[in-house]
């Protein structure tokens, strides 16, 4: 489904937002512009409710279990994952390193932290991202305001909190502009 | 405004009885 006016059906619990999941994928032999990066990436599918994220998420292939240079992004309907999207421009990123072996459980904590407002930084997230490298795995969540200093420690606590990370674990945050130079 | 706020706890059981509750 890439329906953009999503809804929650009848029963279900809906979400505070709707969230796009995305998919993208590089072969190593191409170069990593931005260019190629929108083109690598594809929306897979639309929620708005609990349910409906359960119901697709099943059916993903967990993140852990995939092979090289790939990302699953979930990120607010209408924001894309690039740090050119208006929501994103004035932004940035935390930024956790795992070693091989924990990143489905710590994207599984992540994202549901995330549809269920966990963070309590008003509309501050914009999304989150597990990239499966072939060293370690790297998860990610995005705000819109990078300078917003009480905002991104909010971020960093809950983040602490909700995935109860190793205490040698090393978060870093990082701004868009800095990504681009 | 209200945000709908939902813990880990809740929705894991959400996944688990996938009828409204």
């Amino acid at each position: 489904n890439n329906n953009i006016n999503m809804c929650p059906g009848v029963g279900e619990h809906p979400l505070q937002y709707n969230y796009t999941f995305w998919y993208s994928r590089r072969t190593p032999s191409r170069p990593a512009s931005s260019q190629s990066y929108e083109q690598n990436i594809r929306q897979i599918g639309t929620v708005a409710s609990v349910e409906q994220f359960w119901r697709f998420y099943s059916h993903l292939v967990r993140p852990g279990d995939l092979s090289g240079h790939s990302d699953f992004h979930l990120f607010k309907e209408g924001i894309k994952p690039m740090w050119e999207d208006e929501s994103n421009r004035s932004g940035g990123k935390w930024i956790i390193r795992l070693r091989k072996g924990l990143a489905s459980r710590f994207w599984e904590n992540i994202i549901l932290a995330m549809l269920g407002e966990q963070f309590m930084v008003g509309e501050e997230i914009c999304g989150a991202v597990v990239s499966i490298r072939f060293q370690e795995d790297i998860l990610s969540i995005w705000n819109r305001t990078s300078n917003d200093q009480m905002t991104t420690s909010r971020i960093r606590d809950t983040l602490r909190r909700v995935l109860n990370l190793p205490t040698n674990t090393i978060m870093e945050y990082k701004t868009h502009n800095d990504s681009l130079r | 405004g209200t945000r709908i706020i939902y813990d880990r706890k809740f929705l894991l059981e959400c996944r688990s009885s996938p009828v409204a509750k």
